[in-house]
């Protein structure tokens, strides 16, 4: 069998994370976040052909706080779907300190040790944040990436401190992890604003938001 | 696969969360495809640590909409409106904010060129609208139609008449009979994005004499909206109380093969 030039394609990622010219208009370069959350971002080579850009995030709140998720429908849960579900169980919506992601690999269909390496993480994310006495994690674990394959575990949290070590709560910090948590995307998602309540107009609230996703998309979330 | 993290700092009630971010996605991340598929990993979290909320001030507390196994506790499938201004303000930036990631993540559909909105009304019910939406956005024939700029607007009708045949939702389970709509009162408009008339491609079931030269203009251009109208009856006054369903897509190019057929190796 013979392929033409044109029909012989395959896809890597860019050497470089350059945004398109096209799309840099949806990525801001300012923005106003809310108070007591810092983001923070760190490589850890996931994905063996990442060699330098950061694949692990994390967004603490500097207290515990309520938090909530919604999950995908799908009956083959990820790991850290089945995991960050069960901690919202366990602790009842309250007292949570943030989330820790990677990007390079899904950690779904990985059966039992996938749900430990899960756990791993949001332990890992833990100590960080001096909440490792308590029972049930406080913080919730997100995967992205292949699926099928089992996280490299601890390159994971060994860049875990490191992704703690440099939060803040600067736009840039907003948007390394905005940029970690990217797979296939050509840009960083992320969103900031600022609001009133009718009741106390004097008081702005912000509210600030990051997504990542490009492909197998659409979402059905309870 | 779709992640997303929102924080706020204001001060929501621990078991309003679970409402408030459902109520949210519905119309949002929930109104969104690229290829169809659902991921094993689609996660929103949400996070409100009241660190801008002035001591005294009563966190948010919405009331419970959702039954413990998820289903929407009214009938009707339309939750009653919390009109506590608060409520509403606090709903509506959440869900701005929330709608905009998302068109974010179809914008960046893996090979996409076109950002397309549809638009689906309905008089009988949301969810009919919403599963007719669904399938355009979800036909891979309407896709490349879009990819090359093809105005086969016969594929967007197909995709509306199997739509019925599809319903499974929790909220409405798959029934012999389901609820559908005439074709003979179905509409269906491409709406151009920079404010110029609709073109009308079917009006109550029967062919309109398509301008091809303007519909192609109208494909050429990055944004599009299609307009569906199930229930575009003779007797409408205007005057009717429609839902109306909105979901956004893109279209189906040669890159995304190209980005998926060797993503794992």
């Amino acid at each position: 069998v013979c392929l033409s030039l044109s029909q012989y394609r395959s896809y890597s990622a860019p050497a470089e994370r350059s945004i398109p010219a096209a799309k840099q208009k949806y990525v801001p370069t300012t923005g106003t976040y809310p108070k007591g959350f810092l983001a923070g971002s760190a490589y850890a080579g996931v994905k063996a052909s990442n060699t330098k850009f950061d694949d692990v995030a994390l967004i603490i709140s500097e207290k515990p706080c309520p938090a909530t998720a919604i999950f995908t429908r799908n009956l083959f849960k990820a790991a850290p779907v089945t995991v960050s579900k069960d901690l919202l169980e366990q602790r009842q919506s309250e007292g949570f300190r943030g989330v820790v992601v990677n990007s390079g690999c899904a950690n779904a269909v990985t059966g039992i040790e996938g749900r430990e390496n899960a756990r791993a993480m949001s332990t890992a994310a833990d100590a960080c944040t001096g909440s490792a006495a308590e029972d049930v994690p406080q913080t919730l674990v997100m995967s992205t990436g292949v699926i099928g394959q089992q996280l490299p575990i601890e390159k994971i949290t060994n860049a875990i401190p490191k992704a703690h070590a440099a939060l803040g709560s600067d736009h840039q910090h907003w948007m390394n992890a905005a940029q970690a948590i990217c797979t296939t995307d050509t840009f960083p998602k992320l969103i900031s604003r600022t609001f009133t309540l009718p009741s106390h107009p004097e008081t702005t609230y912000s509210i600030a938001g990051m997504t990542k996703g490009a492909g197998m998309i659409h979402p059905n979330m309870a | 696969t779709l992640l997303a993290i929102v924080c706020t700092d204001a001060a929501i009630h621990p078991e309003s969360m679970q409402t408030v971010l459902r109520e949210a996605a519905n119309t949002t991340f929930n109104s969104i495809s690229v290829d169809g598929d659902t991921s094993t990993n689609d996660t929103v979290a949400f996070f409100a640590n009241a660190a801008a909320s002035p001591e005294g001030v009563q966190p948010l507390a919405y009331p419970e909409m959702y039954s413990k196994n998820g289903r929407l506790k009214k009938k009707d499938l339309r939750p009653a409106p919390n009109t506590d201004p608060d409520h509403v303000a606090f709903l509506a930036a959440l869900t701005d904010l929330m709608r905009d990631l998302a068109k974010l993540i179809v914008r960046d559909g893996e090979g996409a060129t076109k950002f397309v909105t549809i638009r689906v009304r309905s008089d009988k019910n949301i969810m009919v609208a919403k599963r007719a939406a669904v399938s355009i956005a979800t036909s891979s024939l309407v896709k490349t139609a879009l990819y090359g700029k093809d105005a086969n607007w016969g594929r967007i009708l197909c995709a509306i008449g199997y739509a019925p045949m599809l319903m499974d939702s929790p909220e409405i389970p798959m029934r012999s009979n389901p609820i559908g709509f005439e074709p003979g009162n179905t509409s269906v408009s491409f709406l151009p994005t920079d404010g110029s008339e609709e073109l009308k491609l079917l009006v109550r079931g029967e062919p309109e004499k398509v301008d091809e030269a303007r519909a192609k203009q109208i494909l050429e251009a990055e944004n599009l909206e299609i307009l569906v109208n199930l229930d575009d009856r003779p007797e409408r006054t205007g005057h009717e109380d429609q839902r109306e369903a909105v979901f956004w897509t893109c279209d189906f190019s040669h890159e995304y093969v190209t980005i998926n057929g060797d993503y794992r190796t």
